[in-house]
């Protein structure tokens, strides 16, 4: 599975600077909802292919569009996540996203780490 | 708690032994080895006081039951690591063994000594790392070490009444268990 981009343009470095601009740069899908374009939501659209909860072959999630799928997705997250449950990218669910976190899918299960040994 | 598709375990006669050792060639530098040998030990001990499970280090790393190692990047098993923060690390569900941790991370036994804003706990990313490989899944309640979260310079290394539940009736208890014990810790640890 190719690795997100999401994942990919974290941090490179430990400085605290670096830190605060990453939280800093997320701050811009606050509070986005169905129907809102964010520049940038890709990214969110691909942590949730990542971690399980986006998984339709047909679906892109290469644009920056807050749809149907991308609420669903949300949903399920909070509600997976003991999060209250508004569909849209509120305050506690961005920072749930933002996090450090365990690889392991929440939803479903990756056929590389759920392997049986042999 | 939520177990993996298909709820696997190890599939041995209880009480059971489970062998773990470190990659000779996939460790960090900056932590001595005996620094994170007694990590794991501490990590393993917590699932070994409520499941009658046993786990011992084993000098024979092609051999163990558990390896654990330290990777950077791609490392060929499909799941990449993603640099500093991000994903920490993650692990097999049974009876693969393998326990991977993100080499890219800011790794600390005592956030006393370790400074840095982004340092992880090692002991707490162990311990739920220790729970997938026992066949435990992510679980919503917060509180939980299989919560699938942990933010930098914080601790969450004793097991929650969730994650008790959900590995002994995986495994069974541990005859030396008791409840009231565990929630002792565990209140004192999370007031």
């Amino acid at each position: 599975r190719p690795e997100p981009e999401f994942a990919s343009n974290q941090l490179t470095e430990t400085t605290p600077s670096n830190y605060y601009y990453y939280y800093y740069y997320h701050n811009r899908f606050l509070n986005s909802r169905r129907g809102s374009h964010v520049s940038g939501l890709s990214e969110i659209k691909k942590y949730f292919h990542y971690f399980g909860y986006l998984t339709s072959q047909d679906y892109d999630v290469s644009d920056d569009m807050f749809d149907a799928p991308l609420e669903s997705a949300v949903i399920y997250y909070q509600s997976k996540l003991g999060l209250q449950v508004t569909g849209k990218l509120d305050f506690d669910t961005l920072s749930q996203i933002l996090a450090p976190r365990c690889g392991v899918p929440d939803a479903g299960s990756s056929p590389a780490l759920h392997a049986t040994k042999n | 708690y939520v177990y993996f598709p298909g709820k696997p375990r190890w599939a041995r006669r209880i009480p059971m032994t489970l062998t773990y050792g470190f990659s000779p060639d996939y460790m960090i530098r900056y932590l001595s080895l005996s620094d994170i040998r007694k990590t794991f030990k501490g990590a393993f001990s917590k699932w070994e006081s409520v499941i009658p499970v046993r786990f011992v280090e084993t000098d024979d790393y092609g051999f163990a039951d558990i390896k654990i190692g330290f990777y950077a990047g791609d490392h060929g098993d499909g799941e990449p690591f993603d640099g500093v923060l991000g994903i920490l690390g993650h692990s097999f569900s049974p009876e693969s063994g393998k326990l991977h941790l993100d080499a890219a991370e800011m790794w600390a036994v005592d956030f006393q000594v370790e400074k840095s804003k982004v340092a992880i706990d090692l002991e707490s990313v162990a311990v739920h790392e220790i729970g997938h490989l026992l066949g435990l899944a992510h679980s919503p309640v917060k509180g939980a070490v299989m919560y699938p979260s942990l933010k930098p310079r914080v601790k969450k290394v004793d097991l929650s009444l969730d994650d008790i539940q959900g590995v002994q009736s995986l495994y069974g208890t541990n005859p030396n268990f008791t409840f009231s014990s565990s929630l002792e810790s565990d209140t004192s640890a999370n007031p």
